[in-house]
């Protein structure tokens, strides 16, 4: 199972996340006594990556309308600059002396703090691109609860003129994130969901027309009714469980159990 | 954007491998 539920997010921290594991083991295995080397530039690199890291995440915060990334990330940020000054510590201390014990821990200390607040604070960014594609979705929804008002031709005109951007958008957002999921079975519902609804779409068109025209010539309209609210439950099931899927990461497998 | 967190979020991480393999260099001998 991958530990990851984004390549994009995948590609960024899966090789540090390997290093500093064995860096960890090697830490604990070995615990050698051996004089550490001077890190006082590679710990320069991190600290001038952290602070364009953080510029990029404030930046990001003030820009965005989402509440939730605006409440969630500025501790991600806050994480990945105290994991920093850990690492600037380690530093200090070990120019002082290099076979320095507390120095080495806070140097573990704070590489795992850089990846942890790293992931923290891509996958916060990664939930609100999610959220966007939600809101989409719910907009289709509420396009189809009212599917069932829709009596004449003008109206159905409208209806289909207005939801067919927000489908449109749906299938292009969707079939872009089931291609950066890892996560196999994720990436199969969302591939079968749209396709489904792909398929419902102008079928569903074709039997509110039905009905319309039946309406219009007098005529019983309870098995068109029925047929086109089927097809309306239906469309919303799948949008529904592509909502819920998106939602998913690596870690909901209890949700599959 | 997402272009430029993705970006300096690749910077920092590859800055911290080079620091773990400075790390690693001396404290796995």
């Amino acid at each position: 199972m991958p530990v990851f539920h984004t390549k994009t997010i995948e590609s960024i921290l899966e090789p540090v996340a390997q290093q500093v594991s064995r860096l960890v083991i090697l830490h604990e295995e070995a615990e050698d006594g051996a004089a550490m080397p001077d890190l006082e530039k590679p710990v320069l690199a991190v600290s001038a990556a952290v602070m364009n890291l953080i510029k990029v995440g404030r930046d990001t915060i003030n820009c965005s309308d989402d509440p939730i990334l605006r409440q969630d990330m500025p501790a991600s940020l806050q994480r990945v600059e105290k994991a920093s000054k850990l690492l600037e510590e380690a530093s200090a201390m070990l120019k002082a002396d290099p076979y320095s014990q507390p120095a080495r821990k806070k140097l573990i200390e704070g590489a795992r703090g850089i990846l942890q607040g790293t992931s923290s604070l891509l996958l916060c960014f990664d939930e609100s691109e999610v959220r966007k594609i939600i809101k989409t979705c719910k907009e289709v929804l509420n396009y189809l609860a009212v599917a069932e008002v829709i009596e004449t031709m003008e109206d159905l005109v409208h209806f289909v003129k207005d939801v067919s951007p927000h489908l449109t958008r749906v299938s292009r957002d969707v079939d872009a994130r089931e291609k950066e999921l890892t996560h196999m079975v994720h990436r199969e519902i969302l591939i079968r969901s749209l396709d489904a609804v792909k398929t419902l779409a102008p079928i569903l068109i074709c039997a509110m027309k039905i009905y319309v025209q039946l309406l219009a010539q007098g005529k019983k309209t309870d098995e068109a009714a029925e047929n086109r609210n089927y097809l309306c439950t239906r469309m919303t099931d799948e949008i529904n469980q592509i909502i819920r899927v998106l939602q998913l990461t690596t870690y909901d497998e209890d949700e599959w159990d | 954007d997402a272009g430029e967190m993705v970006k300096q979020a690749k910077v920092l991480a590859s800055a911290t491998s080079q620091l773990v393999t400075d790390i690693k260099g001396k404290a796995g001998t």
